[in-house]
């Protein structure tokens, strides 16, 4: 599903580049559930966007299922993106505009689903992430957490086949977490393949295997037994 | 420092208000330091919007120090805000075409510092959480906790009397947090009141006090030894 082979990543700074990414080597076969730990500024989010399309490398390769990622235009991205990949972003990029509903139905509309269909797929995801009664709220009627859940929710919603997560139990209480943890759970047992990125050890702690990153490199990557 | 006395806040909606704070009765003296939690959409940031002067309330009454909170307009709202509290959003409002330096400067400025002096004061906030390195970058420029840190640093420059975090730690890993959370006890030893929202047990446990919320009420207040 996923190859990163020697990837390297800077940020151009006007004093220095920001080299964030170093001689990375990642593999993960589909269906597999892991999670990325490291601490903060180590390059989790960087390495997140560049799988998820949103960001280019500077070196080495990075293949998506048969597809070898590089120089990709930006229609191409965004037409993969739609087809593949759910994302939860760190800061979740809610439309502000939008209800809660209208947000969680966006990529179904960009799949092509019709209206009525659409609405219905979003409520039945709203009431998986708990928040059937905020279907109609604006994002800046909802909590930390509730903005959290209509995220992890729309990157659901089309059944990816890729799931990558930037903490999204970051802003929930234990319970509200263990809750999306199990949903989470539960789509990788549909099959779909799923990357959390998480700073906290008991989200890890649920996962079959957890990857290290340390400034930028892959310092450990271990299967262990999820608790 | 703080007396909250039949609190009530609802937020208006199409169909039917909101009814987030019920009954409110807190008090908090000055220097203390406690944790508030409660689940996702419990009422928490509602609260500290309403502590923090920047939303109104229904019912009841609300007196920081010797002055009742009522219909206070939004000028001497501001001139409160900017003389009493530092304030930690849970979504961070950093300015987003200043560097991280002049974020955590702003609130001098507001205060008329001259501007060495500010600068110098905003250095020295970023280096105590571990920021100096990244004060000339834009918060597009930051990672998740980067942006969180700029915000505390923000939040603590002025010294102010009272401090209000929306769940500061949320987006750090287990080291960074630590040393967060030492800087908020430091700066309780220097005769701060600081109030902290958090969703994570073992911060509230370094505090004296915890406070849960329940569906907008007080559902327990105990002193505890903080471990
Ligand atoms: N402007 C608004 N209009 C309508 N409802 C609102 C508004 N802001 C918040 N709410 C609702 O009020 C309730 C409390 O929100 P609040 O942000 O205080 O929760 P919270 O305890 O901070 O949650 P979290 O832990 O998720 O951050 C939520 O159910 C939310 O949907
Ligand atoms: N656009 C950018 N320009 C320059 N530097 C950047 C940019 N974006 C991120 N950085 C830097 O790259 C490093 C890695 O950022 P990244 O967002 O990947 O960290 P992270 O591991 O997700 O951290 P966190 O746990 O705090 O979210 C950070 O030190 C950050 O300052
Ligand atoms: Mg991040
Ligand atoms: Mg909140």
């Amino acid at each position: 599903m996923i190859r990163l082979e020697k990837l390297n990543k800077s940020y151009p700074m006007a004093d220095a580049p920001v080299h964030v990414l170093r001689d990375l080597d990642l593999f993960v076969a589909e269906g597999e559930y892991a999670a990325i730990m490291g601490s903060s500024g180590s390059g989790k989010s960087t390495l997140l966007n560049v799988l998820g399309l949103l960001d280019r490398y500077d070196s080495g390769s990075y293949t998506l299922g048969d597809t070898l990622i590089r120089d990709v235009s930006e229609r191409e991205a965004a037409r993969l993106r739609n087809q593949y990949i759910g994302f939860v972003f760190q800061s979740f990029h809610l439309l502000p505009f939008k209800t809660a509903t209208e947000n969680v139905a966006l990529p179904l509309y960009y799949a092509g689903v019709p209206r009525r269909r659409r609405n219905e797929l979003a409520l039945q995801m709203l009431e998986r992430v708990g928040l059937r009664e905020r279907a109609d709220h604006l994002p800046n009627q909802l909590s930390g957490g509730q903005k959290q859940r209509v995220a992890i929710a729309r990157a659901l919603v089309t059944k990816p086949r890729l799931v990558l997560a930037d903490e999204p139990t970051g802003a929930l209480d234990s319970q509200t977490s263990n809750d999306i943890m199990d949903l989470l759970a539960s789509v990788n047992a549909d099959g779909m393949t799923v990357l959390v990125v998480t700073h906290e050890h008991d989200v890890a702690a649920k996962m079959r295997r957890v990857i290290h990153l340390v400034d930028g490199r892959i310092a450990s990557d271990r299967i262990q037994v999820p608790s």
